[in-house]
């Protein structure tokens, strides 16, 4: 049986305040190593999300704020989901990650496709 | 039994010249919503990689030139390599994609964490 997105996700999750700049946000990209990073309201609630991609795009595009180039419409996942439906979320999408939630909408963590590649290996 | 690279890599690859500036690498990482761009010398070989995250440092250390920025020890896989000694090196450098050569160092491939999660789900 395949795990839970519980099992996979990485609770240490990277965050970035909607009022940031796109300087900010490359800066946490840069120390962090991590290219997807969900965006925040004041009470920690999720309101977007910011990537690398997003930030290269905004270099083609001469964009300045963050709010011009983060995506709004975030997908997301439940820790309780089984994995079947995350890989079928990402590979529909053509996205890399997607911010764990609880149902205040607070991020509690991340499941990437690079966690789940990993798990190739070890299931034979 | 696992598949073996050539099984899993994507053959159509977006590569760019190392003459290139990072407008242009910005744009082509935009256009084809691709994170890792391959840097190939006039005579097509393999002389470095570029990638969404690098573009994102850019920003923030506010590099100018693709030679800046670009990795040029790149960490390749061969098409008739197993699948775990990829994921093995995906996870070991921290990387998310490896371009795959041929004995000429010509780029033939792309294999991907992204790809790869894509299996889990298939293998069952
Ligand atoms: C289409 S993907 C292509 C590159 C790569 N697969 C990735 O995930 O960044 C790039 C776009 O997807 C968006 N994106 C990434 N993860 C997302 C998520 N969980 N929900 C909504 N959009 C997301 C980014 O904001 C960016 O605009
Ligand atoms: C350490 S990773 C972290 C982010 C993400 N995992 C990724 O692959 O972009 C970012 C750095 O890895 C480098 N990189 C990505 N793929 C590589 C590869 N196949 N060989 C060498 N360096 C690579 C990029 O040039 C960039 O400087």
């Amino acid at each position: 049986e395949l795990p839970l997105v519980k099992d996979v996700m990485t609770r240490e999750v990277k965050t970035i305040s909607e009022r940031a700049s796109i300087g900010d946000a490359a800066k946490l990209i840069m120390e962090t190593q991590i290219t997807h990073i969900p965006v925040i309201s004041k009470e920690s609630k999720l309101v977007g999300i910011v990537t690398a991609w997003d930030i290269s795009t905004a270099v083609a595009k001469r964009h300045e704020d963050l709010a011009e180039i983060m995506t709004r419409k975030v997908m997301t996942a439940d820790p309780e989901e089984p994995l079947e439906l995350v890989i079928r979320k990402l590979e529909k999408y053509n996205i890399s990650a997607l911010p764990v939630i609880d149902k205040d909408r607070k991020v509690i963590g991340m499941i990437t496709s690079d966690e789940i590649s990993k798990l190739i290996g070890k299931r034979g």
